[in-house]
């Protein structure tokens, strides 16, 4: 991986104190690609190197590291830095219900995560009530139905409504009455640049009044993560991000473009089709993922 | 990129942009900006505006050679579709089933996805809105069994064409590849031929991972095309030129929408346009 190719680059150094200003080029170019392989978006990676490059030039190299590798400790507590920061959990709010809404594009694992959300949340002593409010794909309040019923979560529907604003309204109105103190939102996929979908969760926002507005994220997105995440967050504002499918071997990327573009903190990752796959977010584990 | 007046160091990098945020990854955009460089030496490119012909004849070339719709032919024609997570496999398979009705084709799909919650109930739907037959088993059951008895069904009812929709899952799972080799063997034991055509669905926002995907499940079933969905979005699922040109996989369909019409044979001019888009 990046760290053989590195020790590669820095075999003509060893011996040398301080990393210079060519040493670090050569470096960085590894590094890009490493990082561009992992589906970083094209500027960031830009911006990132910059800034690994003020770091590195000129430092000296730590007695018990080779070069190679003291590089690849900056990039890697860069990286970390970038994406960490973040408390891994739903804030609750004082005045109950907490209404969390999950946002995001076709397929994301929106319905699955409302799933696994509800499952912590009862862990947790929480009273969770799931709220399907995807009335277009065929089947979703099925499917979310089928949800509940798993992990034991009752699962509020208008039947036969065709107004995602006026379920999402109802449900966070009745959840006091209902004796549930956390409602979960799941909305329908759908597309960032879909204006009329896109002022429906706007809508959804005024009407349920959300505590947290959480993206769902594919971890196996390339270089339109980018798009996506700001265009959410300029339409909605997101209290955070839910990266799903990271069971698999996709390098993640995404995770370091959306929180250097939009700021939004990584809350969750989710690690496979059950609803017991949710872990909190690794800044350090996904630096390394990330880096190959 | 089209604003430039001449073939400089920055023009290049441009277009290397444009490239990387296709989604074409950094070895295939080595390759087609060698390419480039290259035709810059020989004076077949000699202004920017040669740029954009230059290079819709090349990628376009590398994704239209061999590309074979599917023959509808024996009694049923199989197809299987296949794919990681939420990528669209079943809506394709809605889609399909619209596209293929319109000929008179007696259309029969096979739900056997067993796993995933209201799985069956979704395809169901689409079997109803396409006027296509559906073998369902109930949540948990074998996938193969459901594949088995549609196929007997489909020879039974003198069905055209059989689409066996499958459970997402990650290319990395052993146990879920096995399962899907399993259900490809079965296929292929009680129709010679078959499947005639494995569709591998692809998601258009995915990166660099769509390769692995590719190389995986094309050692597990055999794919013979692929399906590029969510291209009705803003990504341009530029992978799709490193699988035809490292693995010779060709994309047959693109998805470009949630409706029962929203689905095109892949046109590789209209492909490489819309990257410069
Ligand atoms: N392996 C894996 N699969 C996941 C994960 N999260 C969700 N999935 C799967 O991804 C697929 C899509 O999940 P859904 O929950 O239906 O996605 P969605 O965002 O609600 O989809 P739409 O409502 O159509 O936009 C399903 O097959 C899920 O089982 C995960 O963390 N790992
Ligand atoms: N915008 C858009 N959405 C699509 C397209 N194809 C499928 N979708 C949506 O993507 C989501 C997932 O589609 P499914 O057909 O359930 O995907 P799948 O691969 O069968 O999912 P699993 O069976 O859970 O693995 C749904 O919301 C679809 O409506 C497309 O071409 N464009
Ligand atoms: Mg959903
Ligand atoms: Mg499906």
């Amino acid at each position: 991986g990046l760290a053989d190719k590195l020790q590669q680059t820095f075999k003509k150094l060893r011996g040398r104190g301080k990393l210079t200003e060519s040493d670090v080029n050569d470096a960085m170019r590894e590094v890009r690609m490493a990082l561009l392989e992992a589906d970083v978006n094209f500027k960031v990676v830009k911006d990132f190197i910059n800034r690994v490059k003020e770091r590195a030039v000129g430092q000296e190299v730590l007695d018990s590291l080779t070069p190679g590798q003291h590089v690849i400790k900056i990039v890697n507590d860069e990286l970390t830095a970038l994406m960490g920061g973040t408390q891994s959990r739903i804030m609750i709010s004082s005045k109950p219900p907490t209404v969390v809404m999950l946002v995001g594009l076709q397929g994301a694992g929106k319905t699955t995560t409302a799933g696994k959300l509800a499952g912590l949340l009862l862990k947790q002593n929480k009273r969770p009530l799931l709220v399907a409010a995807d009335v277009y794909r065929p089947a979703a309040i099925k499917q979310l139905q089928v949800v509940g019923e798993k992990v034991g979560v009752p699962v509020f529907t208008i039947p036969g409504s065709q107004d995602p604003v006026l379920i999402a309204k109802q449900a966070t109105d009745q959840a006091l009455a209902m004796a549930r103190d956390v409602v979960i939102i799941d909305t329908a996929g759908r597309l960032h640049i879909n204006d009329e979908l896109m002022d429906e969760l706007v809508a959804i926002k005024i009407q349920a009044k959300p505590h947290e507005i959480l993206l769902v994220v594919d971890a196996m997105t390339g270089q339109d993560a980018v798009t996506v995440a700001e265009s959410f967050n300029t339409k909605l504002g997101l209290d955070g991000v839910i990266l799903t499918k990271l069971d698999g071997d996709a390098r993640g990327g995404a995770a370091l473009s959306i929180k250097a573009v939009t700021g939004c903190p990584i809350k969750f990752a989710g690690m496979g089709e059950k609803f017991d796959a949710l872990e909190p977010f690794h800044p350090d584990r996904m630096a390394s993922r990330i880096l190959g | 990129v089209s604003f430039s007046t001449k073939i400089d160091e920055e023009f290049l990098e441009e277009l290397e942009a444009v490239l990387i945020y296709a989604d074409v990854g950094l070895r295939t955009t080595e390759k087609i900006m060698n390419n480039v460089r290259q035709g810059v030496k020989d004076k077949k490119i000699n202004s920017p505006a040669d740029i954009k012909p230059f290079l819709k004849s090349e990628i376009s070339s590398l994704l239209g050679r061999d590309l074979i719709r599917t023959k509808i032919s024996g009694l049923p024609t199989v197809i299987l579709v296949v794919g990681v997570n939420g990528v669209g496999k079943t809506t394709t398979i809605g889609k399909l089933g619209q596209y293929y009705q319109r000929f008179g084709y007696k259309i029969m799909f096979a739900a056997a996805d067993t796993f995933r919650a209201a799985a069956g109930e979704q395809l169901e739907i689409w079997a109803q809105r396409v006027n296509a037959d559906i073998i369902r088993h109930e949540e948990g059951s074998d996938p193969a069994a459901v594949a088995y008895d549609a196929l007997q069904a489909a020879k039974s009812r003198n069905t055209d064409i059989l689409i066996i929709d499958t459970a997402g899952r990650l290319h990395t799972k052993s146990n879920l590849m096995e399962e899907l080799k399993k259900i490809y063997r079965i296929i292929s034991r009680e129709i010679s031929e078959a499947p005639h055509e494995t569709l591998l669905v692809l998601d258009a926002t995915t990166g660099q991972n769509a390769m692995n995907q590719a190389q995986l499940f094309s050692q597990a079933a055999n794919v013979s095309g692929v399906v590029l969905t969510k291209l009705d979005g803003t990504a341009k699922g530029g992978v799709i030129v490193a699988i035809k040109s490292e693995l010779e996989i060709p994309v047959k369909w693109i998805g470009i929408g949630e409706k029962a019409d929203d689905l095109r044979p892949f046109q590789p001019n209209e492909f490489v346009e819309a990257l410069f888009d």
